[in-house]
């Protein structure tokens, strides 16, 4: 073994009687946590539907992957009736959120959904995505940040509102959520409508320091949206747009 | 590349194993069931250093290159490390419940040697 004063830096390990000692079972833990780019390994709370693992692994082998290298599964939180959609049997519209003068509160944002040709449109799933991000004081405040997110379908001008979706956030950093949205959006596609619009409350966000990104000119990659996925609903031809 | 064995103290390839269910990494890690996490060890001595196919590294590259221009680094201790590696592919959960598939470069000793 050389000396200390002239070994390299990638000289291998010194034989030891247990290399499976806790240290070194540690060591390997954090190469493969620091390779996959994550500094803690997930916490899984709850058991993932076997349905959503066989969606995901037919996706894998058929090549459906993006380009990041995720599947996509759709509602693993706790909605999984469409897991047996193929992903060429439906397509995906994005909305972005936009806001104006007849929203009256701050919290209120709406999206047009577009559907070029009044086509009678199946909502398979709708999310909407919302982005949350961590003041410095709140890592501070200790790791664990759990909050209550509402959003209400709001009709604009009349006031009144109900609640279409509450989700228990629990932030460790800033990032995407997403929030169930499908019946509101089938409900607005059955209607002739176009327009969805709601509005986002976080109940313990002020307190945690978290701040709910919505309609922001100053922070456009945090903008909300709103993925929804839909088939014509008589023929079950493909909607060739996004 | 050699395999350690316990016969003699050379450097070589010690396998090394975790079984992902026992350290309790099978909830977020679907496949594989667990990791080589091989590493090399053992000593090199002079005569074991750049010694072709068992250690064709980029180090070896460089060392050879010195000698050939007379200005052969006697004093430079040869090191017993990976020189080649394999990758690994891995499906896994994310924070956000995303399944990730992901293809890890250089994941995995497969040989080792001087250099």
């Amino acid at each position: 073994t050389p000396s200390t004063s002239t070994s390299c830096a990638s000289c291998g390990l010194p034989k030891t009687d247990g290399p499976a000692d806790g240290d070194f079972l540690e060591a390997v833990k954090r190469h493969i946590l620091s390779r996959l780019q994550m500094r803690d390994r997930p916490n899984i709370t709850h058991p993932i539907p076997k349905a959503a693992m066989v969606t995901a692994l037919k996706k894998l082998h058929a090549g459906k992957l993006r380009e990041d290298g995720r599947v996509e599964i759709p509602n693993l939180d706790g909605h999984a009736a469409y897991m047996h959609e193929l992903e060429e049997e439906t397509s995906e519209i994005i909305s972005f959120a936009e806001t104006d003068d007849s929203l009256t509160s701050k919290t209120s944002l709406f999206f047009i959904i577009s559907n070029e040709g009044n086509q009678n449109l199946h909502v398979s799933q709708a999310n909407l995505w919302l982005y949350f991000k961590l003041l410095p004081s709140a890592l501070e405040k200790g790791s664990r940040r759990k909050v209550t997110v509402k959003v209400y379908s709001q009709e604009p001008g009349v006031g009144s509102k109900w609640n279409l979706v509450e989700k228990r956030v629990d932030l460790k950093r800033s990032g995407w959520h997403t929030f169930p949205l499908t019946d509101a959006v089938q409900m607005v596609f059955s209607q002739g409508d176009r327009r969805q619009n709601l509005d986002v409350r976080c109940e313990g966000c002020e307190k945690m320091g978290v701040v709910p990104i919505l309609v922001n000119s100053a922070d456009e990659s945090h903008r909300p949206f709103l993925v929804v996925q839909a088939r014509v609903a008589d023929n079950k031809h493909r909607i060739r747009k996004r | 590349g050699l395999e350690c064995d316990g016969s003699n103290s050379l450097c070589c390839r010690q396998q090394f194993y975790i079984d992902f269910r026992l350290i309790g990494w099978n909830d977020w890690i679907i496949a594989p069931s667990g990791y080589f996490g091989n590493y090399c060890e053992g000593n090199c001595p002079a005569y074991m250093a750049g010694v072709p196919g068992s250690a064709s590294s980029f180090h070896t590259a460089v060392v050879n290159q010195y000698r050939m221009r007379g200005m052969s680094p006697g004093s430079m201790n040869s090191c017993c490390i990976p020189t080649k590696l394999s990758t690994m592919s891995m499906l896994y959960f994310d924070d956000e419940y995303n399944i990730v598939k992901r293809d890890v470069p250089n994941m995995i000793v497969e040989e080792c040697g001087c250099a």
